[in-house]
């Protein structure tokens, strides 16, 4: 099944980023990423604001596998 | 206009960024 493999590669990714188990990502986690991926901190917060939906500072395993999925191009939790 | 700025992230910083944490993640055992 596609969407599940897809939700298990989310979690993998979100788990890169959040990397105090908090359950959540919150944009200085982002901008920490910049040690590690090849993005400047505007860019790694562009990305937090386009992923994040309800603008609560918080970045959810929701909102980021919804973003994934958008990306990929597979609907998840519609 | 911060709706400006959202508007130019697109997809190609979006693409870089899953890109880029793809290949980390099985960039590493």
């Amino acid at each position: 099944d596609v969407q599940v493999e897809m939700l298990e590669k989310a979690r993998e990714l979100f788990q890169l980023c959040d990397k105090e188990e908090k359950g959540f990502i919150t944009k200085l986690d982002m901008q920490r990423l910049q040690s590690e991926l090849p993005l400047t901190p505007e860019q790694l917060e562009a990305v937090f604001e386009s992923l994040e939906q309800d603008n609560n500072g918080y970045l959810t395993p929701v909102e980021f596998s919804m973003g994934l999925g958008k990306f990929i191009g597979i609907e998840l939790y519609q | 206009d911060p709706n400006m700025k959202a508007g130019a992230t697109s997809e190609g910083v979006l693409a870089n960024f899953f890109n880029s944490l793809l290949s980390k993640k099985t960039g590493s055992p």
